[in-house]
């Protein structure tokens, strides 16, 4: 059900040595199943600023996401305005 | 910018646009709405190629892909139908030729503010970052592109949006800013326009320079005249010059809309029959608008609109691109004219269209919507930082507005507008300091602000009093000093760590700002206040509190500053030493300051404000402070 996902910002520890054409897949790794059979889900990955990845996911993903423990936070993402 | 680089002391082929080159060579990355490639802000022409480290890519094609000026494009707004970072809201087109336009001669609206228009850096490269739609900005596309622009290999960032206050860890403006300094890039963000309640700010990292917004010395003056001969002074920028000034019937939305909106003249609340052929005055606020209001005035069948402020926006009307002729005024003019309405069974207005006058003494003010401080995440640093050009700032746009064959301009006011006109300046900071790093190119903008208006007395908020150090931080930004500001106060980003373990946030919550595992109980913890800040926020209680700062010095390499202190009724402050003797350039020194409660002669102040001032002959590096009782 497409209108039940939300854009979370995952950030994740990333392993100690990785490459950077490594990371997508680290972080579908750490996809629940549910999220793999469907359209991509994945929206961004980012290796500059923070580590870890923005995905659609519903809140019952979202909690399940959260239980891997390279898994440090995952929040639904909000909209800023223009100043 | 067909007049604030001349009213920040810019000038072409002079001074600090001739020292900096008029930041060649540097980059700004702008996160925004898109840009209009097209527009001649940011025609190439004499502009040389991009730096080599340049990573980044446009993702235009067709007839108009990137150019010298333009030298990246990349949009991350994720929806069905826009795919490339053409600019369909202006913001971004506006923001970005605020920043680094090219000069563009005969810029205006509708006749007024004429002149060239140019950005601050002109000579700077832009890269324009998608990341903001109609309905706002998404965290992950901010994300998204700030990681992009890091990549890229900018050297400025320029962010006019944000959110509310919350903890840095949980602020995507906040974690990219902290990324982005670590690789030495400039973070320049708008302070959000909820002011002027306190505590009302955004980007109040403090890696950010938080940009506030003033008046420049422009008005686009229109007249309300009354028909009882008084006049009360506003502004507009839509001056039609087919509006005769004769004297029409002058109602007042409130007594005679059909719904609890009409007083704010929000759409569809007007009924056609009590304002058709008439003046309309309406009121501001009720989350409509300003060009809105207007709009439902026409609508109507109104003949024009005198918009009046409200109490808390008070001596502060903006011109505003109206869609019929109006005028906006003042509060206490508002009151005047319902004073007016009702003492008269006809009254009657009309307004006088003066066009654009130059030399307001009391320019630089504090424009009301500027947020202000304290700081809610971090009570301990003040902010915001400082306080630029945000008010009626004409810049590039998209479209004409006007259906003249000029280039598009628009006129619009925010702290989106001051804050790309401080990027801009960094961008000149950079290109004549490139060893200077972000925390030492704040620093000066911040210790070499002015506290004065063009009067020479203190700048004044909306109100017409004297602005606070929340509304005005350090002050206006004068960038001709900033360039040499004689001491700076530098932060490495490693600095922040004690500061984020003093935050009292968790390992883990440190770990996601500095991407690396942190374990606090290994750090010194400090205090807020103590970190080496170009300001003070003091947070007073009953204890003397001890601080120290270092200063390195990157004016002449012989040099003795001494220390000049301004402190409130109700605090002491002791400096020692009170004097520092350099003997090389790049030497710091480092003093320490205390600041003591003399509760008894408070007043019942909530808070108060001083300085502390390092004086070496032509040099003044001044600290504002802030106590909160």
């Amino acid at each position: 059900d497409q209108s039940n996902l939300s854009t979370y910002i995952v950030h994740v520890r990333k392993p100690q040595v990785i490459q950077s054409d490594d990371l997508h897949t680290f972080y579908y790794s750490l996809l629940p199943e549910s999220t793999k059979t469907t359209n991509q889900r994945i929206v961004f990955t980012y290796r500059n600023v923070v580590n870890g990845f923005a995905v659609k996911l519903t809140p019952e993903e979202a909690k399940a996401l959260q239980q891997n423990e390279e898994v440090v936070s995952a929040r639904p993402e909000k909209i800023l305005s223009l100043h | 910018t067909t007049h604030t680089p001349s009213f920040l002391g810019l000038q072409q082929g002079l001074g600090l646009w001739k020292g900096s080159n008029s930041g060649k060579g540097v980059i700004i990355g702008i996160l925004d709405t898109g840009i209009s490639p097209f527009h001649p802000s940011f025609s190439d022409e004499g502009m040389p190629s991009p730096p080599a480290k340049w990573n980044g890519i446009c993702e235009f094609t067709g007839k108009r892909t990137c150019n010298n000026k333009i030298i990246g494009a990349r949009n991350f707004v994720k929806t069905k139908n826009l795919t490339l970072p053409f600019d369909d809201v202006g913001h971004g087109t506006h923001t970005a030729s605020t920043a680094a336009g090219r000069p563009v001669q005969g810029a205006n609206v509708y006749g007024n503010a004429n002149g060239t228009a140019v950005g601050m850096a002109p000579d700077a490269h832009i890269a324009m970052y998608k990341v903001c739609g109609l309905v706002g900005c998404s965290e992950s596309a901010i994300l998204a592109g700030m990681d992009t622009a890091v990549d890229d290999g900018v050297d400025v960032l320029s962010l006019s949006l944000g959110g509310p206050s919350g903890p840095f860890f949980e602020d995507p403006i906040a974690l990219g800013a902290f990324g982005a300094i670590q690789k030495g890039i400039f973070v320049s963000c708008s302070a959000a326009n909820s002011g002027p309640a306190y505590s009302s700010l955004s980007n109040e990292a403090p890696w950010i320079l938080t940009v506030g917004a003033s008046s420049i010395d422009r008005t686009i003056m229109a007249t309300a005249k009354l028909g009882n001969g008084k006049e009360y002074v506003g502004q507009s920028v839509f001056q039609p010059k087919d509006f005769a000034p004769s004297l029409l019937p002058l109602v007042y939305a409130g007594a005679n809309g059909n719904n609890n909106f009409s007083v704010f003249c929000a759409p569809e609340s007007l009924n056609r029959s009590d304002v058709e052929g008439k003046v309309v005055l309406c009121e501001d606020g009720g989350f409509v608008p300003r060009v809105f209001k207007g709009k439902a005035v026409k609508d109507a069948g109104g003949a024009a609109m005198i918009l009046m402020n409200s109490v808390l926006e008070d001596f502060n009307p903006i011109a505003d691109v109206h869609v019929l002729p109006a005028v906006h005024i003042s509060y206490e003019a508002g009151l005047a004219l319902k004073e007016y309405i009702n003492s008269t069974s006809t009254p009657t207005a009309t307004i006088l269209f003066e066009g654009t006058v130059i030399g307001n003494l009391l320019a630089p003010q504090v424009t009301s919507f500027s947020s202000r401080g304290p700081s809610k995440a971090s009570p301990g640093i003040l902010k915001p930082d400082i306080i630029g050009p945000g008010l009626n700032i004409l810049a590039a746009w998209p479209v004409s507005l006007d259906n003249s064959t000029t280039p598009p301009f628009n006129i619009i006011s925010g702290t989106s507008m001051s804050c790309p006109h401080l990027s801009g300046i960094a961008a000149l900071l950079k290109n004549s300091h490139p060893d200077w790093s972000p925390a030492a190119i704040k620093s000066a903008i911040m210790t070499t602000a002015s506290q004065v208006n063009l009067g020479g007395t203190p700048i004044l908020d909306q109100r017409l009093v004297p602005a606070d150090v929340f509304a005005t931080g350090a002050g206006h930004v004068n960038p001709v000093k900033a360039n040499d500001p004689g001491l700076v106060y530098d932060i490495e980003p490693n600095d922040y760590i004690p500061y984020l373990c003093g935050l009292n946030y968790t390992d883990r919550e440190v770990g996601v700002i500095l991407q690396q595992r942190v374990r606090c109980s290994e750090v010194n913890h400090i205090a807020e206040a103590e970190l080496n800040y170009p300001s003070f926020s003091i947070l007073l209680g009953n204890t003397t509190q001890l601080y120290t700062r270092t200063v390195a010095n990157v004016g002449p390499a012989n040099s003795t500053y001494t220390a000049e202190i301004g402190v409130p009724v109700g605090v002491g402050m002791s400096l020692s030493p009170a004097q520092l003797t350099f003997t090389e350039v790049g030497q710091k020194l480092t003093y320490s300051v205390s600041f003591i409660p003399f509760s008894e002669d408070r007043d019942n102040h909530t808070f108060a404000q001083g300085s502390l001032k390092w004086v070496s002959g032509k040099y003044s590096v001044r600290s504002p402070i802030s106590f909160i009782f």
